[in-house]
């Protein structure tokens, strides 16, 4: 029952200490609830699908060009995985809150770090299991009180941010079929929310999906792997083994060989008054990290000469 | 023509510019061929970068001879820095190059063999060592779970220039860390607890 607060000189964060799961932070004057779920969308694949929709729209799988969830109730409910352990590490530069989850292909890594003002979440998916047949978009949604009513905003081009409202286009009257995929934008650099209270930016560190499904909530699609074809062009799911495939170079009936790729993303969490200005000041620096080159020479070693 | 061996990472960007290579639309080989050409871009722009710093570093010393830019730190592995920290022999050195027109500070992750207690020096100017402490290892999160456990040194490297680079020593000592050793000149996380309300 207890919690366990994690500070540096910017903010605090405050954790579930049996979970690991953030459940406030507090930045820059603004103290705001905020809590995390990992989830996935299982892809609308028409063999398993078709039923579950008018048989107009019972062919459109998801895949490659087109991301499209299964059944419409789904549509809102992320099949959750919860955590099942976390492990409190102090290290030189801050602490670390390592989170497993019982679906062992999720793992997080969430870092305060000795004079940055953002919560890093380091998160390592896969290999995403398939099983049962069914292909599977993982997403990682941040839940908030912050009243947005319905808007987000997201950068698409790396630089302006452009406001988006749900269920709405600004050039055309929008008929509403898929309630998730249709309120889906191109997230390169950051997206936030904010009202009047308080605002969430994520800094993202590679382009990737996401929006604000519901109010207070911002969720980002870390990785997909689907197991149909979309029918679009590319001829083959979207479902890259990390094994390569035998025979290589894979023409006609090349076989998959591999259980699957893992992936390794961070997001930068920013809590604060305005959106904009929490996004603008991490975009930079998550988009130009340092390069770090190593060398070693056998000692005694003295790096004589000038700098 | 020096810098020649930047080209080939310039036309495997080029290359990349592909609306299917953007979008992630390509067939799954045709999406390899893509990170092959990218793979082989970078092997050859990093060891032409790795050479160019360290011929504007240390300039009269056979120090930094096998400069190399570490490709998989994301996934926690770096052969020449694991290789240097097995034993008590070497010294790792680490070039930071920071490409943004202004300053930062970075929180800098290095995979290393053993878990020993190390020093980390910033050499400064004219060889002079600025800063140094003490850091703890801490046990690497593997891409894979059934990889074999592995161990991070983790620094802060202070204020890197703009299009400028730090130089740090990190040496293995046979300090045995304790708590009381973390220096306070620099600010630390703190942990609280409190009831759940």
């Amino acid at each position: 029952g207890k919690d366990v607060v994690v500070s540096n000189e910017l903010l605090s964060v405050t954790f579930d200490s049996s979970t690991g799961m953030m459940k406030q932070v507090f930045s820059q004057n603004v103290s705001l609830l905020l809590t995390q779920e990992w989830g996935y969308y299982t892809s609308f694949d028409s063999d398993y699908d078709r039923t579950e929709v008018p048989s107009s729209r019972a062919d459109q799988n998801s895949g490659a060009y087109v991301f499209r969830p299964s059944t419409p109730e789904e549509k809102l409910k992320l099949m959750n995985a919860s955590p099942s352990g976390a492990k409190f590490v102090d290290t030189s530069v801050g602490t670390e809150v390592h989170v497993a989850f019982d679906a062992p292909w999720i793992r997080q890594v969430t870092r305060i770090l000795k004079g940055q003002p953002y919560v890093e979440i380091e998160y390592t998916i896969g290999p995403i299991p398939i099983d049962d047949g069914r292909g599977r978009e993982i997403v990682n949604r941040y839940i908030t009180p912050i009243k947005s009513e319905g808007k987000v905003y997201t950068d698409s081009n790396g630089r302006e941010f452009l406001e988006r409202r749900r269920n709405y286009r600004p050039s055309w009257s929008l008929e509403v079929y898929e309630q998730v995929a249709g309120n889906y934008y191109p997230i390169n650099a950051a997206a936030y929310i904010e009202d009047s209270d308080a605002a969430l930016s994520v800094v993202v560190d590679r382009s990737q999906g996401g929006g604000s499904i519901i109010d207070g909530t911002l969720e980002f699609m870390v990785q997909r792997r689907t197991v149909a074809d979309d029918f679009r062009g590319v001829d083959e799911p979207l479902n890259e083994t990390c094994g390569g495939m035998e025979p290589y170079p894979p023409y006609g009936d090349a076989k998959r060989v591999g259980d699957g790729v893992v992936i390794r993303g961070v997001h930068r969490l920013l809590v604060g008054a305005k959106g904009a200005g929490l996004a603008r000041s991490q975009m930079d620096a998550t988009f130009a990290e340092p390069l770090i080159f190593v060398a070693s020479s056998p000692k005694p070693s003295t790096p004589v000469g000038a700098l | 023509m020096e810098s020649r061996p930047l080209f080939a990472l310039e036309d495997a960007l080029g290359i990349a510019q592909h609306h299917d290579a953007v979008s992630g639309t390509a067939k799954q080989h045709v999406a390899d061929d893509y990170s092959f050409k990218l793979q082989t871009g970078l092997d050859l722009a990093s060891k032409f970068v790795a050479k160019t710093l360290k011929n504007t570093l240390i300039s009269d010393s056979g120090l930094l001879e096998n400069l190399t830019f570490c490709h998989q730190l994301n996934e926690s592995i770096c052969d020449l820095s694991q290789d240097a920290t097995k034993s008590l022999g070497k010294d790792l050195y680490v070039v930071v190059y920071n490409a943004k027109a202004s300053e930062v500070s970075s929180i800098i992750r290095l995979p290393v063999s053993t878990n020993q207690t190390y020093l980390v020096e910033r050499v400064e100017r004219n060889a002079t060592v600025a800063r140094s402490r003490l850091v703890e290892t801490v046990q690497a999160v593997n891409l894979r779970t059934t990889d074999k456990p592995r161990y991070t040194v983790m620094f802060d490297t202070g204020p890197l220039p703009p299009i400028g680079v730090a130089l740090f020593r990190v040496s293995m000592t046979n300090k045995v860390f304790s708590s009381s050793l973390r220096s306070n000149d620099l600010t630390e996380t703190r942990r609280l607890f409190r009831a759940a309300d």
